[in-house]
């Protein structure tokens, strides 16, 4: 309403706790009292440029296959095709996903709550949705909210990709993310936002949401889409950090980038060909 | 073992399976 009246912001006068409040446009943080308040915290949700976002369509084209060494990285990487998620009941292998499903390729996806090998824990940090389900699932553990704010939230559906910055508090009821995508289909929380707009982020900024261990040497993952809008994946077959990798996926020319789950869980497969793993 | 995958569906390029051939592990 405010757009179509021609003004540049508007602010509801509601009152209520932050977490229930209807979507990102209606947010119940601050009445109209506290707008200076609003306006620093504002400054220092923005800082390190976290705000960045990503849209546009998917190209859709054959999926290839291309390894190479670059900036100390041993990369290896699968890209085009249409990309789809799939959450196990427990825990299953990458190799064993792709031919269940029917597809040509995968990879391991986004970060797990509960990291013991043994476990069978099917749990995941940050919201999830795959096709197969009605709705997004939230996550509800509050307690890890303040750490997981501004990471990097991957969705698509059948016309279009986006990256936008999580936002926990406001993000629990599927609607929020309606207001992103109206179609969508999949979505994860990425562990750290690697490349934007062909650009490697500096350690600094990848620290500034991602985990603390993100620079431990690890066989390190990641999706994200090239400079046409292909869908992009891979892996190194070496161990290295995040600021490395994402210094040779920009010089690779991926367009955007977000670290998946890296480590034990890394695994890269073309049909029956696994080319990376942890 | 994971709990969660990205998967890709599509044609997969005959000159890039030959070249993942000799990258298998």
């Amino acid at each position: 309403l405010a757009r179509i009246l021609g003004y540049k912001m508007s602010f509801t006068i509601a009152n209520g706790l932050a977490e229930e409040s209807p979507g990102i446009l209606e947010v119940n943080r601050y009445v109209h009292t506290r707008m200076e308040k609003a306006w620093e915290d504002r400054d220092k949700a923005i800082k390190n440029g976290v705000t960045y976002r990503y849209e546009a369509p998917i190209t859709v084209g054959p999926i290839t296959y291309e390894s190479e060494k670059v900036e100390g990285c041993d990369l290896r990487l699968i890209r085009g095709g249409m990309p789809t998620t799939f959450i196990s009941d427990a825990r299953q292998g990458v190799s064993d996903l792709v031919k269940a499903t029917g597809s040509q390729a995968g990879i391991n996806g986004t970060f797990f709550a509960m990291a013991a090998i043994k476990s069978t824990d099917n749990r995941l940090v940050g919201p999830s949705k795959t096709p197969e389900m009605a709705e997004v699932l939230p996550d509800m553990e509050t307690t890890r909210w303040p750490k997981l704010r501004n990471r990097p939230l991957v969705m698509w559906g059948p016309y279009g990709a986006a990256i936008y910055p999580y936002q926990p508090a406001t993000m629990v009821q599927d609607r929020a993310y309606r207001e992103g995508m109206l179609d969508m289909t999949d979505c994860f929380l990425g562990g750290a936002w690697l490349v934007h707009q062909g650009m490697a982020r500096t350690r600094e900024q990848i620290l500034a949401t991602g985990s603390s261990d993100s620079m431990d040497y690890r066989r390190r993952a990641f999706f994200g889409f090239d400079m046409d809008g292909r869908p992009i994946c891979g892996a190194t077959y070496n161990s290295v950090t995040s600021e490395q990798f994402a210094v040779s996926l920009a010089e690779k020319g991926v367009s955007e980038a977000v670290l998946l789950d890296s480590g034990f869980s890394t695994s890269l497969v073309l049909g029956e060909k696994i080319l990376a793993s942890g | 073992p994971i709990p969660h995958a990205i998967l890709l569906k599509g044609e997969v390029d005959k000159a890039s399976e030959e070249l993942a051939k000799k990258d298998e592990i």
